[in-house]
């Protein structure tokens, strides 16, 4: 059974998209083939893999009226059990053009399910908002993973993130499923950091994922030279942390 | 004339909340009366000097069929020359209820219209998307404000809020200045910090402010203490750096 995790928190800035490179390519070296789903019209997971003016086909030729088939715009990478779907700026436009259809929640469900299980997993980077693709993310999904920045804003919005979870399982997904809430940019020097972690434990838990992904300057390096954590800095504590997280993250869907 | 700055990028967390909230108070600690409104449905400047419990008429009440004034959401704050227009979470809603009405960018420009000479600054603060939310603040801008992280992924993404830029000044919003580009969260002991620094220099040339706002926790400690920077660390090189930030953007407006 493929585990689709999708990544999504509606707060800018706080490590979606690092958590979806890293942790894909972390998933991937344990052997496990992988699919990387870039939904966000920023492309940024799509930009740590490949340059922007490479990516002819993406996420946008799948979901709107083109319907081309997922397969056709899924790319290989480097390593060779991980697999991007590329998103493209276009995909902004899919907020106007789904509105309204009924079926528009479906889009990437439906496209997944003719490749899917030629994945053990898959993982959607979301944009920080909960519009039309995010929405399309967490119909597709099996599991919903949370990174939350240990920061005074960033806990504020996790009501409605949770709140459009609810609506999603009473009617398009009833089987989504929280996998759990992961702390990312956490900076063990500053008070703030500690006396958020604190809350968000006592809000979330055994949700809330042992590992922790602290600040480190090699995972905001690594995507400007197009390679994950991994192979840029090894032994640096981002790399060691996302293949701890990747564990967790394995062991918690091989549980379910 | 009121000079309505619209702080925007589709880019999540770099900044723009923080700089809307310290930017403000700095320019109403010269004298200048302002009001500070928040067009993001996270709310996160509201939560920087309100309980969000307390907050019962919002930009929500203004914008949505509900039609209220303006003039009865702005509430003071304990800097007798700065206001703010709070947001709520039903915010999001107007996504979906706006998008159709031939007559939906023109909501905030519409509202604002009887207060603005109330005002010498309005400051727009936006979420991370270029919904409708975000074209309601630059069509009633006079100008826009953009605040860029010195990271690989922030830089990636300005051709996106530019052309939005573009198009709104095509229509809706001729007369749409860019005031400048201010770099935020910048890291003078890493390498990537300054080399994006460059490139974002090369990119904008005078366009970017001289004032670059730098990484300091004091930043990020003060909304928990529901206060701006100005008054929670009033030596801290935030302050600082936004007091300076205040002139800088004063005579921009002044010389236009
Ligand atoms: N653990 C970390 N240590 C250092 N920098 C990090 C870490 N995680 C993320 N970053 C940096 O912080 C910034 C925000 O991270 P990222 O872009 O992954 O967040 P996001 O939630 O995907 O943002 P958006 O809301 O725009 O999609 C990026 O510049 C990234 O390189
Ligand atoms: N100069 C700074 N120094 C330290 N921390 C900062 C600084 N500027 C912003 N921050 C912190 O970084 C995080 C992101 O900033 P902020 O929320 O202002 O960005 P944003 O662009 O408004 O995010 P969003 O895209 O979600 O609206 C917050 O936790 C904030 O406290
Ligand atoms: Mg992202
Ligand atoms: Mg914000």
């Amino acid at each position: 059974m493929t585990a689709i995790l999708t990544i999504a928190n509606q707060k800018g800035g706080v490590g979606k998209t690092t958590t979806a490179i890293n942790l894909s390519a972390a998933i991937a070296q344990r052997g496990k083939k992988t699919l990387l789903i870039d939904l966000d019209p920023q492309a940024n997971s799509t930009i740590a893999f490949f340059d922007a003016a490479d990516v002819k086909t993406s996420m946008y030729d799948v979901l709107s009226d083109h319907r081309a088939e997922l397969g056709s715009v899924i790319r290989p990478t480097k390593d060779e059990m991980l697999f991007v779907a590329p998103a493209k700026l276009a995909l902004a436009k899919l907020e106007q053009q789904l509105a309204g259809q009924f079926d528009s929640p479906f889009k990437v469900k439906d496209a997944l399910a003719p490749v899917q299980k030629d994945y053990e997993f898959v993982i959607v980077d979301t944009p920080p908002a909960l519009g039309i693709l995010t929405v399309n993310g967490l119909v597709a999904a099996t599991h919903l993973l949370v990174p939350i920045q240990a920061a005074y804003f960033a806990i504020e919005g996790t009501d409605d993130l949770l709140e459009t979870y609810e609506r999603i399982r009473a009617r398009p997904n009833p089987d989504l499923k929280v996998l759990g809430v992961v702390i990312t940019l956490f900076d063990k020097r500053t008070n703030i950091s500690r006396d958020t972690h604190e809350q968000i434990r006592s809000v979330f838990g055994s949700v809330l994922f042992k590992t922790r992904i602290s600040k480190n300057v090699r995972l905001e390096e690594s995507p400007a030279y197009k390679e994950t954590i991994l192979t840029f800095a090894p032994k640096s504590p981002g790399a060691i942390e996302y293949r701890k997280l990747a564990l967790e993250v394995i062991q918690r869907v091989e549980e379910d």
